[in-house]
């Protein structure tokens, strides 16, 4: 089973 | 006052179709140096990141930096209205609410024009980290849209790994597995379009969903070139350069075994 990770975990809010 | 001309209107068209799967709504953020915009998807797990150069258009000209919020597929529509050798003239007043498209025919024989509302969005703004990949893939665009189109048919899950021997796509699912291996071939008389450069300092293997991969595809009618930049757990990069334009670039976060 794959777990999608989201973009936030890598990126900070600007 | 904005406003922006571009003889091939085309790559507008082009633009807003490699966008409007993934984002439906977005703020173009117009200034002096040209259009830029950034928007994820609604599940946040891709970016769109694109650049439009104010020197790529043939006139260009920006007295006040703003936001304007549009809807893609309205945007779409009203572009579906714009012929392949259209030119297109963006405006917008500084104060306005909405933003005007003329297209015009390269004969000057039929002119449109199309007005749409502007909508107020709040723009997400991620500052991206710079990032030093170690591994990048350098092909054929077109290539790269039907590696996706066609693993797509075994499941929803793509395995990249790049190594000494080339970068390996590989799917698995019900049906069975599947694997395309593209090899760097700068080193025979492969023509320019068709050449793969592999540049890579240590292997990587990352999970991503097909399903966006395949989105970002359709960009390929831009540009001839796709670059794919990898590192262990960070965000893909895939990115499609537009000669003396801009770029389009699109962040996807790996899959992770559970």
């Amino acid at each position: 089973y794959w777990l999608q990770r989201q973009l936030s975990a890598f990126f900070n809010d600007a | 006052m904005f406003e922006a001309r571009l003889t091939k209107g085309e790559l507008i068209k082009k633009v807003i179709e490699a966008l409007k799967d993934l984002v439906t709504e977005a703020n173009f953020d117009i200034s002096a140096t040209g259009i830029q915009l950034q928007a994820m998807d609604s599940s946040h797990v891709s970016l769109c990141a694109l650049q439009m150069k104010a020197e790529g258009f043939d006139h260009f000209r920006c007295d006040r930096s703003m936001p304007l919020g549009i809807n893609l597929s309205s945007m779409s529509k009203v572009l579906k209205c714009c012929n392949k050798d259209d030119i297109v003239t963006l405006k917008a007043e500084d104060d306005g609410d909405s933003i005007n498209f003329m297209f015009e025919s390269k004969d000057q024989d039929k002119i449109s024009d199309f007005e749409l509302k502007l909508m107020d969005i709040d723009s997400e703004h991620f500052g991206i980290p710079d990032t030093d990949y170690k591994a990048t893939v350098t092909m054929s665009a077109s290539e790269f849209t039907r590696i996706c189109n066609d693993l797509s048919i075994l499941g929803e899950t793509v395995a990249i790994s790049v190594g000494k021997d080339g970068v390996r796509f590989s799917v698995s699912g019900e049906m069975g597995t599947g694997n395309m291996t593209v090899r760097d071939n700068t080193s025979s008389d492969t023509k320019e379009a068709d050449r793969v450069e592999i540049d890579m300092e240590e292997p990587v293997n990352l999970n991503f969903a097909l399903r966006y991969l395949k989105s970002f595809a359709k960009a390929a009618p831009l540009t001839d070139r796709v670059s794919l930049c990898l590192s262990r757990d960070v965000p893909l990069l895939v990115k499609y350069e537009i000669p003396e334009f801009g770029s389009l670039s699109y962040y996807l976060a790996p899959k992770i075994d559970d």
